[in-house]
């Protein structure tokens, strides 16, 4: 184990208890800046952590996060390198000096630990949660399907062994229920970034419904300024817009469900492919991928904090 | 620990909303235990299916006869994982 977040090694791919131990060191060397909450429980017992970046009391937040999941593996390692370049970052670079000063940064960075660790020890492929499910041989549920927002609609399957089943009820998966308890009971959380691999996306609601978002044209404006942004650095395409045009629809998905809690800088990310690995990116391609996506990260935090709401 | 040799990963690129409901049929065989890493929806996204060995023959040949076109985007899902494994042993190592 390394014994400084400066010897990690950002450029592989890390177990879940590893990812901790970056976590805890993190917060040891910045402890008054950097602390690890625990927003909730896996269904095998791992805890929900969360990166809190604050500069002061009270502020609004952020919130970022990556792994929802599992086998996206390239978005976990993405944001463990988020949290160091916060880190880094802070006091040096004035956007991001400017933001911090403003608002507090929540990076849940492994947001499915069970799925993750079976992709570590069992099964490579797998995405799902680990919570059996009563009646079937199946186990888990598409954790980007389960949010209250649209839940049980089209673009979502009731089988449980479907990739992409709902499960039985909304928020029925504790790592769900941990994100939406901490949304509420935090209150003002000014924007959402969820982060998938891979299809080189920036999206924001809805993916329920083919109604627009009221902020439509301000997303997409956005959108537009972040992948721009994100381009600038290696030439990587993204395409953005709503989720349903851009890719399907899809109901229960985490953005949706945030959007219409408030929270108008809702987005989620569909990180870079490269055209020949899809799930199994090769180490290499984290920092690259993870340094063009924060510039995009930036577009959005800088403009959460130019434009209050 | 389950293992994915011979599983091939296919980068299907459908040209026209025929063979994207083609696409969406053969997603509904499921005895051919396909992964759809990314859905048929429509023509302008390439579709991306994990493809077990003992499915190759049928998938390939439903792909041929329909004249829709593919890539091998992964000839062996395997051999990528036990590469990532040498990657992350070699990082721990060192």
């Amino acid at each position: 184990q390394p014994r400084t977040t400066d010897g990690y090694d950002y450029a592989s791919y890390h177990t879940f208890s590893e990812i901790t131990s970056f976590m805890d060191m993190l917060v040891q060397e910045k402890p008054n800046f950097v602390s690890k909450l625990v927003i909730g429980k896996s269904y095998e017992g791992r805890p929900l952590n969360v990166l809190k970046f604050s500069t002061g009391a009270n502020r609004p937040g952020i919130w970022i996060d990556t792994g929802i999941h599992a086998r996206e593996w390239v978005t976990p390692a993405s944001g463990t390198w988020f949290a160091k370049k916060i880190v880094s970052d802070y006091g040096h670079d004035t956007v991001l000096t400017a933001i911090l000063d403003k608002f507090d940064i929540f990076l849940e960075i492994v947001t499915n630990p069970d799925g993750f660790h079976f992709t570590h020890t069992s099964n490579r492929m797998w995405r799902k949660t680990r919570k059996p499910n009563d009646g079937s041989i199946c186990v888990g549920v598409d954790a980007n399907r389960n949010w209250d927002a649209g839940f049980g609609g089209a673009g979502s399957s009731n089988n449980p062994c479907s990739e992409t089943y709902r499960g039985p009820s909304a928020h029925s998966e504790p790592e769900v229920k941990a994100i939406v308890d901490f949304v509420k009971s935090h209150g003002n959380l000014k924007a959402f970034v969820s982060i998938h691999s891979y299809s080189q996306m920036l999206l924001y609601p809805y993916g329920y419904t083919r109604t627009p978002c009221k902020d439509q044209a301000e997303l997409d404006e956005l959108a537009k300024k972040a992948v721009t942004d994100l381009k600038s650095l290696y030439g990587t395409n993204y395409k953005y817009g709503s989720i349903i045009n851009v890719i399907y629809q899809a109901s229960g998905g985490t953005i949706d469900w945030t959007y219409n809690q408030g929270i108008k800088y809702s987005y989620t990310f569909e990180l870079r492919d490269t055209g020949r690995y899809g799930f199994m990116l090769p180490a290499n391609q984290i920092i690259p991928t993870a340094e063009e996506t924060w510039l995009a990260l930036m577009a959005i935090m800088e403009h959460t904090k130019n434009n209050p709401y | 620990k389950e293992t994915f040799e011979g599983h091939q990963v296919l980068r299907i690129i459908p040209i026209s909303e025929v063979q994207i409901n083609l696409l969406k049929e053969l997603s509904k065989q499921d005895h051919l235990l396909l992964d759809f890493w990314t859905e048929p929806i429509h023509d302008s996204l390439a579709v991306d299916v994990r493809v077990p060995f003992h499915s190759l023959q049928a998938v390939r040949a439903f792909l041929g006869y329909h004249e829709i076109h593919y890539e091998i985007m992964i000839h062996d899902l395997q051999d990528l994982m036990d590469e990532e494994q040498r990657e992350m042993m070699k990082s721990r190592a060192s």
